[in-house]
C-alpha cells in the first residue's frame, strides 16, 4: 500500500519559477483526483523532477526542475503546493548514495569535479543518461562505491576522489523526546518505511499537518533510509535519554542537519506562534484559569510534562506544544476544553532602528536602506520589483537618492521606501523617531468633520430577526 | 461578545482558518480589504492559503447554502505601522455589497472622536454565558476621553488607542472577536473608530475597554490600498 507520494517532499503554499521564459514548463493537467495521482505520473518519469498540484482546480503540472536547479526561484502561492523528489533535494545520503542527485560538484579535499561528459583530464568510461544521474559534475556513485558519491577531479594528478558527503544517518539528532523534530527521517528504527502523516492510508490517525506550517522558515533535514539490520543504531540519535538534561548543547553535531533550538525563548510576549513562550501567563484572553498540566481533571489529554521535555508544561501556564496558533492551555472550566492565551501580546518583530528622525522625517536624509523587518530597499530610480510613484523628477525636494529611506508623501509614520521584495510593495524604514521629537498630539477638541461618505445599514429589528431565523 | 444582543453589523466578517474555524472578527473597509488585529495572526508573512473572510451571515457556523453568504479567499497581507496592532487583508475578489455586506468608512486622519458618543461593538466571539455564541452579537457603548481612561488605566494609554466607558455590568470584546470593529455614529454615519485588541481579561465590570484608534492609522489604510 506505498504511496507514490512517498518519494516526494512537500512546500506547501509554493511555487517554483523557472526565470528563463524560454523553457517552460509542462502544461497543466486538470484531470486528476489528488496529489497522490499527480506523484503517480511524475514517479516513473526520469524527466520529472518535482511538480505543482492546485489544490483549489486539482490540476497538476509537472516540472523537470527542482529548486536546486539553476534559474529556479521559489515563490509563495496561493493555491499551490510544491511536491519535489526526495532523491533531487535531500543534502545527504542514504545507503552507499546512489540514488543521490544533489548538486555537490567538490570532493572532499576541495577539488572541482570534472563534467561527466568530459574526457579530459580524466578519460572514463561513463556516458551521461536521465537513468544513471550523471549530470554535469555532481558527485554521483555509479558504480555503487561503499564509500559513497565520488567524481572524476579536474586536477590531472588526483582521477577520482570522494565527495564526503555525509549519511543521513550521522546528519540528525533530536532533543529531548523529539518533539521538536523537524528533520526528514522517513524509515523506522527497524527499517521500515513511514506512512506520510498527510495521508489516512494505511493507518487513519488524528495528526493532521500543522495547517500554517511556515515553509519559509522550515529547515530541510536529510531523509534516512534503513539501517542494515535488526540491532543497527537508531536512525535518529537522541543526545540525552535524560530529560533532566535535556537541554545542554549536544555534545558534538556530525554534519549539518542537527536540530538546533530553533526558537529562541520568550517571557513577556511571544513570538510567531509562541512555542518558545516560557512565561507564567496561566489565563486564557478571557481570564478563565489555565487547568494544570500534570492534571487530568476537568479535562483529560495527552500532554503530560514529561511526555514533552523540551515543551515546558510547568503548572498551569500557557504554552504551545502543539504548534497550534498561540499558547494555550486546558482551561479549569469543564465546558470549556481548551482556549487561546491571546492575552499575552506578541513581541516586535522589528530589527533594531539603524538610525533617527525628526517629524514625520520629510527631512530625513540619512542613509538607512532597509525596512523595519530588514528588507532592502528598492532603488527610487528602479522599476522593479514596484513602479515607483514617487521618483527623483516627480518629488525632487524628497531627495530620492540611491535607496535611501524617505518621505516624499509626508507620511505621518515616518520615512519608508519601496522594497525589494516583490510582495511588499512598500513599508517603513529601520528608523525610529528621535528622543528629543515630540510629536504633536490629536487630543486637542476636535474640529467640526464633515462625513462624506459613511457605513449605512438596514436597523429595522424585525428585519435583524427575521434574518436570525 | 460579553453581555450584548444578536444584531446585524454588516461589515463585520469573521475571519476563517483552513479548517473554515472562526478565529477572529475584521472590518470590510473596502470592496476588497478588510482590517483587522495583528494579534490575530503568526506572522506578517504567514502563508495565507486556506484562509477566507466570511461575510453576509450572522451565525457563526452557516449551513452550505446559507442565502447571502460570500465565502472569499484572503489573498495578502500587511502589517500595520510599528504599534498600531492593525492587519489589513486584501482578498482574492470583490465583495458584493447588498443589505447583508456593507462597507464601513473610515474616519478622517486624526479625528478624535468626542466623549458620549455611541458605538458598538460586534463580533462571533465569547459570550461568556451572557448570550449565544451561535450568532452574531453587537453591544453598545460610549466613548470616554483618553484622560478620563488613563484614571483607572494608570496613565498607560497612549494616543493611539480609545477607551470605552466600563458599565456596572460586564459588557464588552472577548476571545474571537479580536480584529472586529468599534463602529461609532457620527454625523449621520457609522465610522471604523475603533480596532478590538487582545486585552488581558474580557468584559471587566467598571473598567474602560481599550480600542486601536483607526484615525491615527487612516493615511496608512490608505496608502496599502492605493500601492
Amino acid at each position: 500500500q506505498r504511496s507514490p507520494l512517498n518519494d516526494f517532499q512537500v512546500l506547501r503554499g509554493t511555487e517554483l519559477q523557472h526565470l528563463l521564459h524560454s523553457v517552460g514548463p509542462r502544461p497543466w493537467q486538470e484531470d486528476v483526483a489528488d496529489a497522490e495521482e499527480c506523484a503517480g505520473r511524475c514517479g516513473p518519469l526520469l524527466d520529472c523532477r518535482a511538480f505543482h498540484y492546485n489544490v483549489s482546480s486539482h490540476g497538476c503540472q509537472l516540472l523537470p526542475w527542482t529548486q536546486y536547479s539553476p534559474y529556479t526561484e521559489l515563490q509563495r502561492s496561493g493555491h499551490c503546493d510544491l511536491f519535489q523528489k526526495k532523491d533531487y533535494v535531500r543534502t545527504c545520503i542514504t545507503d552507499n548514495g546512489v540514488k543521490y542527485r544533489g548538486t555537490v560538484a567538490i570532493t572532499i579535499g576541495g577539488l572541482p569535479c570534472q563534467h561527466w561528459s568530459h574526457r579530459f583530464p580524466n578519460d572514463h568510461k561513463y556516458t551521461p543518461t536521465l537513468r544513471n544521474g550523471l549530470e554535469k559534475n555532481f558527485c554521483r556513485n555509479p558504480d555503487r562505491d561503499p564509500g559513497g558519491p565520488w567524481c572524476y577531479t579536474t586536477d590531472p594528478a588526483v582521477r577520482f576522489q570522494s565527495c564526503g558527503i555525509k549519511s543521513c544517518r550521522e546528519a540528525a539528532c533530536v532533543w529531548c523526546n523529539g518533539e521538536d523534530y523537524r528533520g526528514a527521517v522517513d524509515r523506522t528504527q527497524s527499517g521500515r518505511e513511514c506512512q506520510r502523516w498527510d495521508l489516512q492510508h494505511p493507518h487513519a490517525h488524528p495528526f493532521e499537518p500543522g495547517s500554517l506550517t511556515n515553509i519559509w522558515t522550515t529547515t530541510t533535514a536529510g531523509i534516512l533510509t534503513a539501517p542494515s539490520g535488526p540491532g543497527a543504531t537508531p536512525l535518529i540519535r537522541r543526545w540525552s535519554e535524560n530529560s533532566a538534561t535535556s537541554r545542554a548543547a549536544p555534545r558534538s553535531i556530525k554534519g549539518s542537519e542537527a536540530q538546533p533550538r530553533h526558537e529562541s525563548t520568550t517571557l513577556n510576549c511571544f513570538r510567531g506562534k509562541g512555542e518558545g513562550y516560557r512565561g507564567m501567563a496561566n489565563t486564557t484572553a478571557a481570564g478563565v484559569p489555565c487547568q494544570r498540566w500534570d492534571a487530568q481533571k476537568p479535562h483529560q489529554h495527552r500532554f503530560a510534562p514529561e511526555k514533552y521535555a523540551c515543551k515546558d508544561l510547568r503548572e498551569n501556564f500557557c504554552r504551545n506544544p502543539d504548534g497550534s496558533e498561540a499558547p494555550w492551555c486546558f482551561t479549569s472550566r469543564p465546558g470549556m476544553r481548551v482556549a487561546f492565551c491571546y492575552q499575552i501580546p506578541r513581541c516586535a518583530d522589528d530589527v533594531r532602528p539603524e538610525d533617527c528622525y525628526n517629524g514625520v522625517g520629510e527631512r530625513y536624509r540619512g542613509s538607512v536602506s532597509r525596512t523595519r523587518k530588514g528588507v532592502p530597499c528598492q532603488h527610487w530610480s528602479a522599476e522593479m520589483p514596484h513602479k515607483p510613484q514617487f521618483t527623483a523628477i516627480s518629488a525632487p525636494d524628497a531627495h530620492l537618492e540611491e535607496n535611501f529611506c524617505r518621505n516624499p508623501d509626508r507620511d505621518s509614520h515616518g520615512p519608508w521606501c519601496y522594497t525589494t521584495d516583490p510582495g511588499t510593495p512598500f513599508d517603513y524604514c529601520a528608523l525610529r523617531r528621535c528622543d528629543d521629537d515630540q510629536p504633536p498630539s490629536i487630543l486637542e477638541p476636535p474640529d467640526q468633520v464633515v462625513f462624506e461618505k459613511c457605513g449605512k445599514r438596514v436597523t429595522r429589528l424585525d428585519q435583524q430577526r427575521s434574518k436570525l431565523r | 461578545v460579553v453581555g450584548g444582543q444578536p444584531g446585524n453589523s454588516p461589515w463585520t466578517v469573521s475571519l476563517r482558518n483552513r479548517q473554515g474555524q472562526h478565529f477572529c472578527g475584521g472590518s470590510l473597509v473596502k470592496e476588497q480589504w478588510v482590517l483587522t488585529a495583528r494579534q490575530c495572526f503568526s506572522s506578517c508573512h504567514v502563508p495565507l492559503m486556506g484562509y477566507e473572510v466570511w461575510l453576509g451571515t450572522l451565525f457563526q457556523n452557516p449551513q452550505p447554502g446559507e442565502p447571502g453568504l460570500q465565502q472569499i479567499p484572503v489573498a495578502k497581507m500587511v502589517c500595520g505601522p510599528s504599534g498600531s496592532q492593525l492587519v489589513l487583508l486584501k482578498l482574492e475578489r470583490p465583495v458584493t455589497l447588498n443589505q447583508r455586506v456593507a462597507l464601513i468608512c473610515l474616519p478622517p486622519e486624526r479625528y478624535v472622536v468626542p466623549p458620549g458618543t455611541k458605538c458598538e461593538i460586534a463580533g462571533w466571539g465569547e459570550t461568556k454565558g451572557t448570550g449565544n455564541n451561535k450568532v452574531l452579537n453587537v453591544a453598545s457603548l460610549n466613548v470616554i476621553s483618553n484622560q478620563e481612561c488613563n484614571i483607572k488605566h494608570r496613565g498607560r494609554i497612549r494616543e493611539n488607542e480609545m477607551c470605552t466607558e466600563g458599565l456596572l455590568a460586564p459588557v464588552g470584546a472577548c476571545e474571537g472577536d479580536y480584529g472586529g470593529p468599534l463602529a461609532c455614529f457620527t454625523h449621520d454615519c457609522w465610522v471604523l473608530e475603533g480596532i478590538i485588541i487582545p486585552n488581558r481579561v474580557c468584559a471587566r465590570p467598571r473598567w474602560p475597554a481599550i480600542f486601536m484608534r483607526v484615525s491615527v492609522f487612516t493615511d496608512w489604510i490608505h496608502k496599502v490600498m492605493q500601492l
